[in-house]
C-alpha cells in the first residue's frame, strides 16, 4: 500500500481474501488461455472415440515423443521439443458431420479463435477409418476445402485419391491446410470424403462410434515479435 | 525456500489451492483438478535482502549478521517467487476441442528477498 499499488488480498478478513485470490486465480488461467471467459458447457466427444483417438496417438508418436494427453499428464513440461520456451498446444478435435449424398459427405473440424490467433501449427494430422467391404482395393478421394474469398462457394485446396485394401485406420497430414486457415476469421477445416457408389456412407453411424474421424494438431505460441535497434 | 506458517513474519511461500470443482470449472477443465496458487509473503529484514530463501548454512548467518550489523544504506527488498514452474492443463475449448497446454511460470515452487 505504501507504494501506492492495491493488493487484492493484503490485509482483508480472510473470506474476502479467499475469494480475491480465486478471482485472481480465475483471471490468470483464462488471460494465459487468451480466452475472454470460461468456455460454455462442453459436448464432450463419445467415451468409445476419445479412448481410440487417445490410442491411436500414442502408437502414432510412441517412437518419437511422449504422447500429452490423459495418463500422460505431468506437472512439468513434456520432454524438451524445438522452440521450447514458447507456449505449446496440443489440439484433438473430433469430426461434425455437414452435408451428404448417397457416397460423399463433408466433415468440418472446428478451432477455437484464440488458439489460432495467436500459434502457428507446427503439425495436423487427418484419421480416417475405413470399414472397407472388402471386395479388393477400393478407390477413395480425401478432399481438402476452403470457403472461397469471395463466393459462398468452397474450393477445393488439395485432393489425394487413395487405395483402400482393407478396414483400418488412414492418417493424412492437414498441416499446410490448418495454418492456412488458422490465418482466417473462422478457422474451420472442412473434409469432403468420397467412395465408390456402392459402398454405402464413407462415415461410421454415429458421433459416440469409436471409429469417428479426428484431427490432431500441434502448434507453438508465435514468437513475440522483436523490434531490433542497430 | 520456506513454506509459510501460522505466524511467519519473514519472507516465505503461502501455500493455496484452487479446487476447479469449488470455483464450477471442473466441467471443462479435464485435469488436473485444481491449481497450487501459491505466493510469496513476508517481510524482507536488511539482512536476507539479496538471500534467494533462509539463512541454509552457517557462512550465510555469518554474512547476514555482518549486514545486519553494517546496516548499510537501508533498501527496500521485496519478497518475490525464486523458482517457478508450469501449470499443465487439459480442458475443452469453445467449440469442444480437447486442448492440452502447459502454460509457463505459473505455480510457484519458492520464495526469497530480493
Amino acid at each position: 500500500a505504501a507504494a501506492g499499488w492495491w493488493c487484492p488480498a493484503c490485509g482483508a478478513a480472510p473470506g474476502t481474501q479467499r475469494d480475491a485470490l480465486l478471482a485472481l486465480a480465475k483471471r490468470s488461467i483464462l488471460e494465459k488461455l487468451r480466452l475472454p471467459g470460461r468456455p460454455s458447457v462442453p459436448q464432450p466427444p463419445g467415451r468409445g472415440a476419445l479412448l481410440t483417438a487417445l490410442r491411436r496417438m500414442r502408437e502414432q508418436r510412441s517412437d518419437t515423443a511422449p504422447a500429452a494427453f490423459p495418463g500422460m499428464l505431468r506437472d512439468g513440461p513434456a520432454s524438451p521439443r524445438p522452440g521450447m520456451g514458447l507456449q505449446e498446444y496440443e489440439i484433438l478435435s473430433f469430426a461434425e458431420s455437414g452435408s451428404s449424398t448417397p457416397h460423399s459427405v463433408h466433415l468440418h473440424f472446428r478451432f477455437s479463435q484464440e488458439v489460432a490467433e495467436s500459434t502457428e501449427i507446427l503439425q495436423a494430422t487427418l484419421y480416417l477409418f475405413w470399414a472397407a467391404p472388402g471386395r479388393g482395393a477400393q478407390p477413395v478421394t480425401i478432399r481438402l476445402l476452403q470457403p472461397d474469398p469471395v463466393g459462398q462457394n468452397m474450393t477445393v485446396t488439395s485432393e489425394t485419391r487413395l487405395e483402400v485394401q482393407r478396414t483400418g485406420w488412414t492418417t493424412l497430414d492437414v498441416g499446410a491446410a490448418v495454418q492456412s486457415l488458422f490465418r482466417q476469421d473462422t478457422p474451420r477445416l472442412t473434409v469432403e470424403l468420397e467412395v465408390p457408389e456402392d459402398w454405402g456412407s464413407p462415415l461410421p453411424s454415429n458421433h459416440s462410434d469409436s471409429h469417428w474421424p479426428f484431427v490432431v494438431a500441434q502448434a507453438q505460441a508465435r514468437k513475440p515479435h522483436r523490434v531490433h535497434r542497430r | 525456500g520456506v513454506d509459510c506458517g501460522a505466524d511467519s513474519r519473514t519472507c516465505c511461500r503461502q501455500e493455496f489451492f484452487v479446487d476447479f470443482k469449488e470455483i464450477g470449472w471442473e466441467d471443462w477443465i479435464i485435469q488436473p483438478e485444481g491449481y497450487h496458487m501459491n505466493y510469496c509473503t513476508g517481510l524482507c529484514p536488511l539482512h536476507m535482502a539479496g538471500v534467494p530463501g533462509l539463512a541454509a548454512s552457517f557462512h550465510t548467518t555469518v554474512i547476514n549478521r555482518i549486514k545486519a550489523a553494517s546496516a548499510a544504506a537501508a533498501v527496500d527488498s521485496c519478497c518475490v517467487p525464486t523458482q517457478r514452474r508450469p501449470l499443465s492443463l487439459l480442458y475443452y475449448d469453445r467449440d469442444s476441442n480437447i486442448v492440452k497446454t502447459d502454460i509457463p511460470d505459473m505455480i510457484v515452487d519458492s520464495c526469497g528477498c530480493t
